[in-house]
């Protein structure tokens, strides 16, 4: 499309490639194709430069504005994380954390990875670079047990903010997504308008499975927004824009890289932008 | 799935002669929708649909088959051509030990998995030793050892210093102590960090492994080719693990992998615990990603 001299069927199909490749999905692509015809026409565009230009204003309006993470201003806020194995929940957790207490919040973390070897040891490292401190207990323990005991330290250290890390679980597995939903329950019987975000950490390199990740973590934790992880790579993350078609989940932030700075909110315009880079 | 669309599109064709090139183009729109939606790689479901519609144009439809179930038969078989045939071996060392080099990006599977097959070999008579290389994730060498533990096979670690030398010295250590099978586990990387690219080229040329095995998470999507190309033409791969089968996704980028790299995918990783582990089955496979 840089080099093409007029609006044809190969520069159609070209940027429908784009969109494919970027993980948007073979029917999202196709729906996104056929608004840019649309509005073409409407617009009696004739000059091809102006594709791609018209076809992120679509991309911007499926994407919606930047949301930014819900904090309270008077009381606690609770964040669960949540999300398939190996995503980067623990890091984006030390990363968020660092974030917040820069900001001049009291932030207190869980170990509700009570499962994977040295899960809890990761954390702690993450809450010792972040400042932070991390309420634990052995593993194998209940994960609903060390949420209700951080909620308990949260609550009587009147911390602003306390984000509780959970286990990697595949979505198929009834019995994880039912223990997920147990620990949500547990958090929300301590504090009634918690947990205050459930954050879906999605890896941007996942490709089509990431829209049933989404509905399943919704059905079984009400998620209410997703950390896009591993934009550094080359993967362009592009599934957010299937999933905004199945439910409409905001993407609050996304990471790039390991590093404890590596997290920036997330911002539609750069995102289409991107696609296209 | 595919073949329900397939049958509802040739409904009309029965009794029919042969396939027209009309037919099959039709056939082939579904079948093109069905991979990219498996998540198998753009470029890839073009090479494969051009083979499929060369086979599948003024094939006699068979007695025994609808012209549906036909094209789903072309098109089951070449995707088993591409994806290969049953291939777990690990190679083993004519002078021990055999050295295993696992791969890939952050969070596909490498740590689990250097366990899985420590765990694998060890029960098929073998003295597994595991070298921890992976000097940057936080508690990265913990969770090896304490996997190592779990399962009754060393770890061998040197702490943060050269993951280089960390792999150099395991080698001597193998040697030393008799261990025929030494898996060395390396950090995630992104294949377009040059440092850390450098870094595996390092360890490669110092420990000569037998077997380099890139780990792939089962549910990667369009990216799977440009990670599997790069790993493989800057290290050479010797196969595939496909991580997270245990999921529901589709699986396409075993597909993609397979077709860009030509390596076998030797392993299946089915879940979290060290047991965890299968043979990767070709014809399985194309039949998940078919749906
Ligand atoms: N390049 C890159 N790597 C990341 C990013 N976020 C996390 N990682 C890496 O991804 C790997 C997995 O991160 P974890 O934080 O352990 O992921 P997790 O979701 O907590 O994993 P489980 O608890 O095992 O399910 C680590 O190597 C991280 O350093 C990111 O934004 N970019
Ligand atoms: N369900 C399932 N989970 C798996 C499988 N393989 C690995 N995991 C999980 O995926 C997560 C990441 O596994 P790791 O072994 O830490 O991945 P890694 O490649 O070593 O990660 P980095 O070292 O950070 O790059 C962990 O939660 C594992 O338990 C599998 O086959 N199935
Ligand atoms: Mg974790
Ligand atoms: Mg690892």
């Amino acid at each position: 499309f840089t080099g093409a001299h007029r609006i044809d069927e190969d520069l159609y199909e070209e940027l429908e490639e784009v969109l494919i490749q970027s993980d948007i999905g073979v029917t999202t692509s196709f729906e996104l194709v056929t608004l840019l015809r649309k509005s073409v026409k409407e617009r009696k565009i004739s000059d091809p430069l102006m594709l791609q230009e018209v076809l992120k204003e679509h991309i911007n309006a499926l994407l919606g504005e930047e949301s930014p993470l819900y904090i309270s201003p008077d009381s606690l806020s609770v964040y669960l994380v949540v999300g398939v194995n190996g995503v980067g929940k623990t890091t984006t957790i030390g990363k968020l954390a660092k974030n917040l207490q820069l900001q001049g919040k009291n932030v207190l973390l869980a170990a509700g990875d009570t499962f994977r070897a040295a899960a809890i040891e990761q954390l702690e490292i993450w809450g010792d670079r972040a400042g932070v401190e991390v309420i634990k207990q052995t593993e194998g323990a209940d994960p609903a047990a060390v949420a209700y005991d951080a909620l308990r330290a949260a609550k009587s250290r009147k911390v602003d903010i306390l984000i509780v890390d959970t286990a990697g679980r595949l979505h198929n597995k009834v019995n994880l997504m039912k223990e997920l939903s147990k620990i949500k329950k547990v958090i929300q019987r301590e504090v009634p308008e918690a947990p205050h975000e459930v954050l879906l950490v999605l890896d941007a390199t996942t490709g089509q499975n990431a829209i049933q990740q989404v509905k399943l973590f919704q059905e079984a934790a009400d998620v209410t927004g997703i950390i896009l992880t591993k934009l550094d790579g080359t993967a362009k993350g592009g599934v957010i824009l299937g999933i905004q078609g199945e439910a409409r989940v905001p993407v609050k932030l996304i990471g790039i890289g390991e590093g404890i700075n590596d997290l920036k909110p997330f911002n539609p315009a750069e995102f289409a932008n991107a696609l296209f880079a | 799935g595919l073949s329900e669309k397939l049958q509802a599109t040739f409904k009309r064709l029965r009794g029919k002669g042969k396939l027209t090139e009309a037919d099959v183009n039709e056939a082939m729109r579904e079948v093109r929708v069905a991979l990219l939606e498996a998540d198998v790689n753009f470029k890839v479901v073009k090479d494969l649909i051009s083979r499929i519609k060369e086979r599948a144009v003024g094939q006699q439809v068979l007695e025994s088959l609808t012209p549906g179930q036909q094209v789903v038969k072309i098109v089951h078989e070449e995707m088993i051509n591409l994806m290969g045939g049953l291939e777990s071996k690990i190679q083993i060392a004519s002078k021990p030990p055999t050295v295993i080099m696992l791969v890939g990006l952050q969070g596909a599977g490498k740590t689990t998995h250097g366990a899985k097959l420590a765990n694998l070999l060890k029960k098929q008579g073998k003295r597994p030793l595991l070298a921890a290389c992976d000097i940057y994730r936080p508690a990265a060498i913990k969770q090896l050892e304490v996997l190592g533990e779990q399962i009754k096979v060393p770890v061998f670690s040197l702490g943060q210093i050269s993951p280089v030398k960390i792999a150099a010295d395991s080698l001597e250590h193998a040697r030393k102590n008799g261990n025929d099978i030494l898996i060395i586990d390396t950090a995630g990387r992104l294949h377009i960090n040059e440092e850390l690219m450098e870094e595996l080229v390092s360890i490669r040329e110092k420990v000569q492994p037998n077997e380099i095995l890139l780990v792939v998470d089962a549910m990667t999507g369009q990216d799977a080719v440009n990670v599997a190309e790069a790993f493989h033409n800057q290290l050479g791969l010797d196969g595939v693990i496909l991580s997270k089968l245990d999921g529901d996704t589709r699986g396409g980028a075993a597909l993609s992998v397979k077709a860009v790299t030509g390596c076998p995918i030797k392993f299946s990783g089915v879940g979290e615990k060290i047991d965890a582990l299968e043979v990767f089955h070709p014809d399985r496979m194309a039949s998940r990603i078919l749906g």
